[in-house]
């Protein structure tokens, strides 16, 4: 893997470091803690206390928690070397288009792959705990996703440089510096291969997580879809959610 | 900038998510 022009090895090392260390600052868990929590799991009467809710208050609470954690992938992206080099107008626009595709990576840490549950507000919970959004094929598609990602079994650093390498992605549209993002992403791919020789991994695992981009892709546009539609039946509803949630999200 | 006021302000300060 040659190194991208003008750039040393030193910088691959500093940007390692940097994406490294944000990844775990800006992870609402630790590795350890999800480990200890991962046997904490809703009770089937507290999983149908979720079912019953209305699509309105469910929606609003799922809401919170993603814009909960935007701020979070947004610290992670403003400590990655070189992301707030970028005009404010670029870090938007990453950010906008990125910050799902980061959640969607960081949830394959809340998973577990034994009994197919997530962390979701404190427990684990199976995807019928989400019944009440009615978008069952959302919901069932983020799980599958976190399934197949799990089996991956990517590093902290690897997860951390991975989710680096999508956000600085430069083929999103209406961006200005497209080259200097290009040269950003080049960097970061350049120190995941690094990462994935150190830790002695085949070629293949670059492979497997590149091909979930698309699926990354599709559940970010279902998201959108589905938001849109509940938009059209409860704008009043949608009108309270956190405003960095409609600002994120909004056309 | 008005339609990304929030995240222009968390892109501008210096507070980790902990604060937010």
């Amino acid at each position: 893997n040659p190194l991208p022009e003008g750039c040393s090895m030193l910088e691959i090392e500093r940007i390692t470091q940097s994406v490294l260390k944000s990844h775990i600052e800006t992870s609402h868990y630790s590795t350890e803690e999800l480990k200890r929590m991962a046997w904490t799991l809703y009770s089937p009467e507290e999983t149908r206390s979720f079912q019953t809710k209305s699509a309105e208050v469910m929606w609003q609470q799922c809401a919170v928690h993603i814009t909960n954690a935007i701020q979070y992938v947004v610290e992670f992206a403003k400590h990655i070397s070189g992301f707030l080099d970028l005009c404010q107008n670029d870090q938007i626009i990453l950010l906008k288009a990125g910050c799902m595709d980061v959640l969607l990576i960081r949830m394959c840490r809340a998973y577990n792959p034994i009994n197919n549950t997530m962390l979701f507000d404190g427990k684990f919970a199976t995807a019928h705990l989400f019944k009440a959004l009615g978008c069952d094929d959302l919901v069932n598609s983020v799980f599958d996703l976190a399934k197949t990602l799990s089996r991956v079994q990517m590093s902290e650093e690897e997860m951390a440089l991975f989710s680096a390498a999508v956000l600085l992605s430069p083929d999103r549209p209406w961006l200005t510096d497209v080259q200097k993002i290009q040269k950003l992403q080049e960097k970061v791919y350049v120190a995941l291969q690094r990462c994935l020789q150190k830790e002695g991994a085949t070629e293949q695992k670059l492979a497997k997580m590149v091909s979930k981009l698309p699926i990354l892709k599709s559940i970010c546009n279902l998201h959108i879809d589905k938001l849109e539609f509940f938009r059209l039946v409860h704008p009043e509803t949608a009108y309270t959610f956190p405003p960095l949630y409609r600002e994120v999200f909004g056309s | 900038k008005e339609k990304h006021k929030i995240l222009h302000q968390l892109l501008q300060n210096s507070t980790s998510p902990v604060d937010l």
